[in-house]
């Protein structure tokens, strides 16, 4: 029988979960909803080469090169690379209510940049 | 590794023997500044303390979120409305203000004429960058249950709002009317009156408003039970259950700061 192997793991750049929690600074006093919210966050490894699913751009996948023959110049870095928006119900400073629409607080996706 | 972030950074929670005092000032200070440049990322100045808890939050503003967000798919219809797409698709901002209570007026106009009851709303903590769409005035109607009559011939009710254009004088309230609608009052359910042209004036001038006047006629001159129709005062006696801060008169505005997208109905995540 073949021989089993062991999953590999994904060290590549990727997203990853990360829930902020309002509650953990005390700041469910005044956030009435959402009570937190995911987040997400990118981490992980830039190869050379970059393929095409790390999400690069041509100067991204010029860096990695160099980087191959350098090491001075740092490779490219997991960074987001489209981000969304959360509405959040809070008071005010005033005590009055508030519905805010807050760019750019979710990763949607993850590149090589 | 643990996928639950805490907003405390762990740098604040470290601590050195020998020297605790210093790294609790630190760790002091980071927190401090952390929750200002979290704060100012929310538009706020400084940390919000609500005068009470559980904080009155209007229940229109709870639904608003649930359907923008789309959690309102999830609440199996208790949303009585539809969301207001024309206005939160101008709008990243929605807020909402309840009246200056303790500065209600009866006017009193003469023998004969309807009473309007003025209301003021203090709209200074709208930014100057935020520039309004829109605005409604949301007043709650309940029910009156006609004993032995047909409701469909009794009951009829006209709601006008008027913005008050000059300092009231006895006697004499000098008024532009916004917004009428004929009810019969054999339903309990929300009205919403469009009070744009007054309110977005007012916060463009950012100068001292007269306020709104809300006046409601019994067309069919019914004198059993009038003024328990449209809930627009307190009542002397509260029947059981009423919460009154659910109930009163809601100014709601929708607005834009400039910064992200509006607030267009999503579904959920």
């Amino acid at each position: 029988s073949p021989k089993q192997r062991g999953r590999k793991r994904n060290r590549n750049c990727r997203r990853h979960a990360l829930y902020v929690d309002f509650s953990d600074v005390g700041w469910n006093d005044w956030i009435v909803a959402p009570p937190g919210y995911q987040a997400y966050y990118c981490h992980g490894e830039c190869p050379f080469p970059l393929a095409d699913h790390l999400n690069s751009t041509n100067h991204a996948i010029v860096q990695t090169l160099v980087n191959s023959v350098n090491n001075n110049i740092p490779k490219a870095c997991c960074v987001p690379t489209e981000l969304s928006a959360i509405s959040m119900l809070y008071l005010d400073e005033n005590d009055k209510v508030v519905l805010k629409n807050y760019q750019e607080m979710v990763v949607e996706g993850c590149g090589c940049r | 590794e643990s996928n639950h972030a805490s907003l405390i950074p762990e740098e604040g929670k470290k601590k050195v023997p020998g020297l605790q005092g210093r790294w609790d000032a630190q760790s002091h200070e980071l927190l401090r500044d952390f929750e200002a440049t979290l704060l100012h990322m929310f538009g706020l100045k400084k940390r919000p303390r609500p005068s009470r808890s559980p904080a009155a939050v209007p229940r229109y503003m709870l639904d608003l979120y649930r359907l923008q967000s789309g959690e309102g798919d999830e609440s199996g219809g208790e949303i009585a409305f539809e969301y207001p797409e024309r206005s939160a698709s101008r709008a990243n901002t929605v807020r909402g203000f309840h009246h200056e209570e303790h500065m209600e007026r009866v006017h009193e106009l003469g023998e004969g004429e309807a009473t309007p009851l003025r209301f003021l709303f203090n709209l200074s903590s709208i930014p100057e960058d935020e520039l309004l769409s829109s605005a409604e005035l949301r007043l709650y109607r309940q029910q009156i249950a006609e004993a032995g009559g047909d409701d469909n011939k009794t009951g009829l009710h006209r709601i006008n709002v008027y913005e008050v254009l000059k300092a009231p004088r006895p006697g004499q309230l000098i008024t532009q009317l916004l917004d009428t609608r004929l009810v019969r009052h054999n339903a309990s359910r929300w009205e919403s009156f469009d009070v744009s042209p007054a309110v977005l004036r007012w916060t463009r001038e950012r100068r001292p408003n007269h306020g709104l006047a809300v006046e409601v006629l019994h067309l069919d001159r019914t004198p059993r039970r009038r003024g328990e129709h449209v809930r627009v005062s307190r009542s002397l006696h509260q029947e059981p259950g009423e919460d009154w801060e659910q109930l009163r008169p809601l100014l709601v505005t929708f607005g834009h700061d400039g910064k992200g997208h509006p607030l267009t109905k999503r579904t959920k995540r």
